[in-house]
């Protein structure tokens, strides 16, 4: 079963 | 700010590439251009957009102005634009709200629109667009679009692997299933057809469908789209405008349990 990564996993805030 | 297309349609298609991913944008304006980005509300899909001041006709900002707007407000506004037509966008020093001036010379007419420009609190997020990635594909944005719409159909999972073979899109349904094989190939008669591939190693992600049905609406940006995989970080899907600048899309993939 698959889950789905978030953006926030991999940039952070500038 | 003072910035003008003088074809309006481009600056109508930007806006409609991204306006159904995301619901609301901080345009970043300064002497280099206007930037912006934005999350969808699932926080899956990141939208860049990039419009540098040779995509202008003229272009000014005397001082950084950043302009928060409802794109679907601002969609609306630009169903008058039309490739007779230039735009230019005004926004004051103490800004309210966006000016949108729509000019046709040879009809004599011009249109006015004002829209009230809204306070958005959104995080910007530190990417590198030169990020080095382990797969680099450049193809036609015409053929990528008819595979993602093809495929989608059968699953709500996409995936999409390079090996020196090529690029394989597939998708894996209940009851059906798909693959789609795409070798590099050179078109000498329309440049647009190319396929070309460069890679340090395999990759192999899996993305969610629908997400891949929003990015195909950017396709009218360019003939072209640009395609960076790496191990677990997000694509991107990167469309350029042929002035420069452009749109793109950081995708993150699904991982299996």
């Amino acid at each position: 079963k698959s889950n789905q990564r978030s953006i926030g996993d991999f940039f952070t805030v500038k | 700010l003072e910035a003008k297309f003088d074809d309006s349609t481009i600056f109508k298609k930007i806006i409609d590439s991204f306006k159904d991913s995301v619901t609301q944008i901080n345009f970043v304006c300064s002497e280099s251009g206007i930037e912006a980005q934005a999350i969808d509300d699932s926080r899956v899909l990141l939208v860049t957009v990039s419009i540098p001041p040779s995509c202008f006709e003229s272009y000014r900002c005397d001082r950084p102005t950043t302009i928060g707007v409802y794109l679907a407000s601002l969609a609306k506004l630009l169903k008058s634009a039309n490739t007779n037509s230039s735009l230019t966008l005004y926004v004051a020093d103490k800004p309210d709200e966006l000016l949108l001036l729509f000019e046709e010379p040879k009809n004599q007419k011009s249109m006015e629109y004002k829209l009230k420009l809204v306070d958005i609190t959104a995080d910007m997020l530190e990417v590198d667009s030169d990020m080095k990635s382990d797969v680099t594909v450049e193809m036609s944005s015409v053929e990528f679009t008819k595979t993602v719409r093809d495929l989608t159909q059968l699953s709500d999972s996409f995936t999409v692997s390079v090996t020196k073979d090529g690029i394989v899109f597939s998708v894996q349904g209940d009851t059906a299933q798909g693959k789609v094989l795409l070798q590099p190939r050179e078109d000498l008669a329309d440049e647009s057809n190319n396929l070309s591939i460069s890679m340090s190693k395999t990759i192999d992600l899996s993305f969610a469908s629908k997400y891949l049905l929003d990015i195909i609406k950017a396709a009218s940006i360019s003939n072209k789209i640009f395609l960076k995989f790496s191990d677990d970080t997000p694509a991107l899907f990167e469309f350029k405008m042929e002035k420069g600048g452009g749109v793109g899309f950081y995708l993150a993939p699904k991982y299996d349990d």
